[in-house]
């Protein structure tokens, strides 16, 4: 997981709902 | 019932496709065929031009001012001072150029901002992969390798539309840098794009629009044959789902063009031989250029890639 702690925190990132 | 479920993820896809990506294939080649009018892109065709460049993007109000800002980025890395994204996001990224420099600099600093560039074009990439059905089921460490492999593939793919014979548009579409004077810059710099330019040319003359794009970037996400993967059989399942989307899509999009669906299946395998080589240009730079600093997202994804 520290190898790719960006990545991780991308994914996490919650944004606001996708209002497809 | 199943032809209009995947007519309904071709959708979801493509809308996902308008919401995260901000220069579609259907301006670009706008842009890019000259119909834009007054708005014609700026042209860098040689060092004077590149510096007229940069004067010309900094008086030039910039698009997406209002776009989503980068803040897990300059979360993650406090005082990262590369990362430079928002309303004063230009082509050079912080820095400016004095006309005084030595000309072995102008190489460096416009590689950086390329990094800068790329760095925020990951995230809208990421966007795009969280919004693909079932993708933030899969276990987290599989999502991070799907990225991890899949997304210097995307980036790829999503330059190609901005691309043509003679240069590639950047800066969102303001500028465009002809292939020339990429080839003109010095060794190693001048052989960064030159592969993709031999691509994208292929590649463009499938002929794909944007809702064809937002289903292949999807495939190229999901593939169950990355390496590292904990649990493949999810990531099958939702790839071969996006596929008959993508297959279903083609047939009813360009009825007359033959073997189009294997013709992209055979371009995800030419993408891994690209992508290999630019890993490899990208760690020679690091060894040869002491004073080049590679971006803590790039440098995660490439760490250990191929």
């Amino acid at each position: 997981k520290e190898k790719h702690k960006i990545l991780h925190q991308l994914l996490q990132n919650s944004t606001s709902p996708v209002d497809l | 019932p199943e032809a209009a479920d995947l007519r309904a993820l071709a959708r979801h896809l493509f809308r996902a496709y308008l919401k995260y990506f901000p220069l579609t294939k259907q301006p670009t080649r706008a842009i890019l065929s000259g119909k834009t009018g007054d708005n014609a892109p700026c042209v860098i065709h040689d060092m004077k031009s590149l510096m007229e460049g940069e004067q010309f993007i900094n008086c030039r109000q910039m698009p997406f001012q209002e776009q989503q800002q980068t803040s897990v980025l300059t979360a993650a890395h406090g005082g990262l001072t590369e990362v430079h994204m928002g309303s004063d996001y230009g082509v050079w990224g912080m820095t400016s150029i004095s006309g005084q420099e030595p000309q072995n600099a102008v190489e460096l600093r416009f590689f950086q901002s390329c990094q800068s560039r790329s760095a925020e074009a990951v995230r809208e990439v990421t966007e795009f992969a969280k919004s693909i059905p079932g993708f933030t089921d899969l276990d987290l460490n599989d999502q991070v390798t799907l990225l991890k492999y899949g997304v210097i593939e995307v980036l790829i793919i999503m330059m190609s539309p901005l691309m043509n014979k003679d240069g590639t548009l950047i800066s969102y579409g303001q500028i465009f840098m002809t292939r020339e004077f990429l080839k003109s810059l010095r060794k190693p710099f001048c052989q960064m794009m030159e592969p993709k330019f031999e691509f994208s040319v292929k590649f463009n003359t499938l002929e794909l629009d944007d809702s064809d794009m937002a289903l292949f970037l999807a495939c190229l996400i999901l593939r169950g044959d990355r390496p590292g993967l904990l649990n493949v059989k999810p990531i099958e399942k939702l790839q071969e789902t996006v596929l008959h989307s993508l297959e279903l899509q083609l047939k009813l999009n360009h009825p007359d063009s033959l073997q189009l669906f294997a013709k992209l299946l055979q371009k995800m395998t030419d993408l891994r031989q690209i992508v290999t080589d630019h890993v490899h240009l990208i760690q020679l730079l690091k060894k040869t250029e002491v004073d080049m600093c590679l971006h803590p997202l790039l440098q995660e994804i490439m760490k250990d890639l191929y």
